[in-house]
Parts: C-alpha cells; sequence; structure tokens
C-alpha cells in the first residue's frame, strides 16, 4: 500500500459525506446504498465514523459528472478513467467525483458503483494506490468482482493512518453482499489447523484463508491473509514443508502443489502430486514434514506414509508405510506436522503430539494453539 | 525505440502511452517516446517503474500484456505521487 506525500489524514475520527448529486443509470436508492455499503468497508477496520449530511460542506463531498467538472481533472467519456478522488483536507479535498459517462450498475454488468466507491473512499482517507493487485487499492477496476475483498494491504494501509477499530480485530472485510468466513480464535481450544510448515525460522500456522506466523525471536504471533503474501496460493490447504536446503516451502492442495520462497510463487507451479512419485489413488496428501537430518521428506496420507528422498528427487522404495508402526502413537491420521529442534510435532484436532524420532516414541501431549501462547 | 505491439496499432497506442505514463507516472511532458533509444532512458524507466507497480514482467518494453493493462479503466488518480 502506500499513501499521499505527507501521509495526509483526517485529524478527527468523525467525518461526514454527502451525495450532491446523482447518476441517472441507477434508482437513487441503490446510489445511496453503494455509498453507505462502500463507507461500511473502511469503518469496520478503522476508529472512523460517518453520518451522511444532505446540504452544506461536508468532509467527503461525492458527484456524478462529465468531461470537464471544475477541478482541471476533466473526465474522458466512458471506459479508462472511471472516478478519481482527493487525498484528506479542506475544501476539495476528501471530494469523490464519480464520471458519469460510464454506466453505473449495482452489478457488474456495467461499472459497479459500490466497489469504485469504496476504492475511491480509500482515497478520501488518505490511502494512495496499492501495487497489489489483490487490493481494493489498485488503480485498475478489477471485472472479476466475485473475488474482490478487502485485502489485508488494504488494512495494514489504512490502520497505518488510523490503527484498527476499537474493539475488533484487524479482520478483512468483503466488501460485497456475501458473508465472510468467520475469523478463527487463536486460542479456541478447539482450534485445528490445515497445515504447519516452518519458514525461514518462523512457524506458519495454516487456518482457511489465514495463517499465524510465530517468531521465536517474538512474543505474539502475526496473523494475514493467506493472500497477502501469495496472491496466487489457493486457501484451505493441505500441507505445507519447508526443504531449508532449498529455501523453499511447498504447499499442498488437492492433488496439486506449489513452491513458494519468501513471498514468491515459484514459476513452473502449480504441478500435480503424481510427479513426485504418488499412484494414482492417492488425491490429497494430509500433512507433510522434511526431516532436515536425513533430507528426506514425508507425506502423511491417511493412516499411511510415504517417504521422498529431495536428494534423489525420487520416492523411497518400500513405501507407503502404516504411520503407527514407524511413528508409535501417531493415529489414525494426521491434520498437519513440522519438525523444530529435531523434535516432529504432530496435529489432529484440538490435539498436537510431540514425537523423538530418535526414541520413536511421542514425549509430550499438547494444545494444538500451544505455540501461539495461549 | 522496440514498440512491437503499439507500433502497429499506430498513434493511438503512442498516444495512449505518452498520456498514461504522464498522467500517471509523472513522465515529463516534454520528454518524446521515440527521443531516445538508450534502456536507462527516461521513457524505458517510466515503463519499467509502471511494469512493476502493476505486478507485470518488467521488461521496459511494451509487450501486449503491458498495453493490454493499460487499455483496461482504472482509477484516475495517479500511480506515484507527484
Amino acid at each position: 500500500f502506500s499513501t499521499f506525500p505527507g501521509m495526509p489524514r483526517w485529524r478527527k475520527t468523525h467525518l461526514t459525506y454527502r451525495i450532491v448529486d446523482y447518476t441517472l443509470d441507477l434508482p437513487r436508492d441503490a446510489v445511496d446504498s453503494a455509498i453507505e455499503k462502500a463507507v461500511k468497508v473502511w469503518e469496520k477496520v478503522t476508529p472512523l465514523t460517518f453520518s451522511r449530511i444532505y446540504e452544506g460542506e461536508a468532509d467527503i463531498m461525492i458527484t456524478f459528472a462529465v468531461r470537464d467538472h471544475g477541478d482541471f481533472y476533466p473526465f474522458d467519456g466512458p471506459g479508462m478513467v472511471l472516478a478519481h478522488a482527493y487525498p484528506p483536507g479542506p475544501g476539495i479535498n476528501g471530494d469523490a467525483h464519480f464520471d458519469d459517462d460510464e454506466q453505473w450498475t449495482k452489478d457488474t454488468s456495467g461499472t459497479n458503483l459500490f466497489y469504485v466507491a469504496a476504492h475511491e473512499l480509500g482515497h478520501s482517507l488518505g490511502l494512495q494506490h496499492s501495487a497489489n493487485a489483490e487490493a481494493l487499492m489498485y488503480p485498475v477496476y478489477n471485472t472479476d468482482l466475485a473475488q474482490v475483498r478487502l485485502s489485508q494491504d488494504d488494512v495494514n494501509g489504512i490502520q497505518s493512518l488510523y490503527g484498527p477499530p476499537p474493539t475488533s480485530p484487524a479482520d478483512p472485510v468483503v466488501p460485497t453482499e456475501s458473508v465472510p468466513p468467520e475469523t478463527p480464535d487463536m486460542c479456541d481450544p478447539t482450534l485445528s489447523f490445515d497445515a504447519v510448515s516452518t519458514l525461514r525460522g518462523e512457524i506458519l500456522f495454516f487456518k482457511d484463508r489465514h495463517f499465524w506466523r510465530k517468531s521465536l525471536r517474538t512474543l505474539e504471533p502475526g496473523f494475514y491473509l493467506l493472500s497477502s503474501f501469495w496472491p496466487s496460493l489457493p486457501s484451505g490447504i493441505d500441507a505445507a514443508y519447508e526443504v531449508t536446503s532449498k529455501d523453499t516451502v511447498f504447499i499442498f492442495k488437492q492433488n496439486q502443489f506449489w513452491a513458494i520462497r519468501g513471498n514468491e510463487v515459484q514459476a513452473g507451479y502449480p504441478r500435480g502430486i503424481h510427479t513426485l512419485g504418488f499412484p494414482p489413488t492417492v488425491r490429497k496428501i494430509d500433512a507433510a514434514l522434511f526431516d532436515k537430518e536425513k533430507k528426506k521428506s514425508y507425506f502423511f496420507v491417511e493412516d499411511k506414509y510415504w517417504r521422498f528422498d529431495e536428494k534423489k528427487q525420487s520416492m523411497d522404495p518400500g513405501f507407503p508405510r502404516q504411520i503407527v508402526e514407524d511413528f508409535p502413537g501417531i493415529e489414525p491420521k494426521v491434520d498437519a506436522v513440522f519438525e523444530s529442534f529435531g523434535f516432529f510435532y504432530f496435529f489432529n484436532g484440538s490435539s498436537q503430539l510431540e514425537f523423538d524420532p530418535n526414541a520413536k516414541k511421542v514425549t509430550h501431549v499438547l494444545k494444538s494453539n500451544s505455540w501461539l501462547n495461549c | 525505440y522496440p514498440l512491437k505491439g503499439a507500433a502497429r496499432d499506430g498513434d493511438d497506442s503512442m498516444d495512449l502511452v505518452q498520456h498514461y505514463l504522464e498522467k500517471y507516472y509523472n513522465l515529463a511532458k516534454d520528454v518524446k517516446l521515440f527521443a531516445r533509444r538508450q534502456d536507462s532512458s527516461p521513457v524505458v524507466r517510466k515503463i519499467q517503474e509502471m511494469q512493476k507497480f502493476l505486478g507485470l514482467k518488467v521488461t521496459g518494453k511494451l509487450n501486449s500484456d503491458t498495453l493490454e493493462v493499460m487499455q483496461k479503466p482504472r482509477c484516475g488518480v495517479p500511480d506515484v505521487g507527484r
């Protein structure tokens, strides 16, 4: 994200807006509703509150106009420039102008007013454009509105100016009619994980479209949207593991896997899991682990596991084997697993088992969220 | 200047590029697209800046992907600060 030069922002938390005129493309109540929803997108993630006024000068004056409209930035007819808005401040600052040569619509058949208004209000509050293509503040109109949500980048941006809302967490808000999935509570005693992996000395705990990032250097884990780090990765992943010698984390979902290095998804992915040597009967991986000592990766699928030689890049012969035979105490299946300081940590539902691979026994029984200081 | 896709389309594309860079990436108005050929020319740097910002492959050249994004509807606020 970025902010305007000098980081202009409103010095008050209650702002007013006024819809000065209307497009003829939509009924008035549809315009009112789109603007109100757009305001709420930002209200939910900041301490800001908004009220609508019907006369006089509001902080944010909203107008529809064509071509020259008195601000030296004329609109350009249908297409290209859809709208513009000014950063916080007096007078024209904070105002949002919409090009009425566009066909404004409630849906995606024309230009969706709510989506553009949410973007422009981001400018009215002090956000410049984001270079993150997933962000609402990305400058190019996203015709695939089904995918549009206020990204972590947008939330980080606006909260860098105003901070978080007084009560709720920094949960990204979906600026659509749909109900967003619930944000997981890291200290929920029933919490389970989709996958766990190390990444450059940190531990990532994946859950739905979020992940917690735990550094051993800091007490508080960070909580992020998967898409804010790796926009092209799917949510609800099955398994993840880091091959430290390659500085690469492999992410699995269904019959595909991706390779990531830092925040970059590597070219040539996703690939099919069967390229690793799994038989066609294997449809997904439950959990995966890299053993740094042996340079072997373990893939857990239901009650069996496979072992992959990272040096030879092939499956070891003699696999699959029953998990419980070689990892006594680990049954019936595994949600997630990772290695830390020579121990393997197996997750199943809300339980976590610390396993000593040398002694071949479970050494501790823990809650799944014990790493998150719960 | 190697404007493959753009050159075929003639002046319209060139005007678009010139306009786009001036409007959204602060290309100085007196810099003409054909004025210089070096890779370090302001135009190439601006195209690279734009490609990086828009998440495109940074080549400094106006390939079809870049032109496609430039022709999409967008917000009128510049992408970089003035």
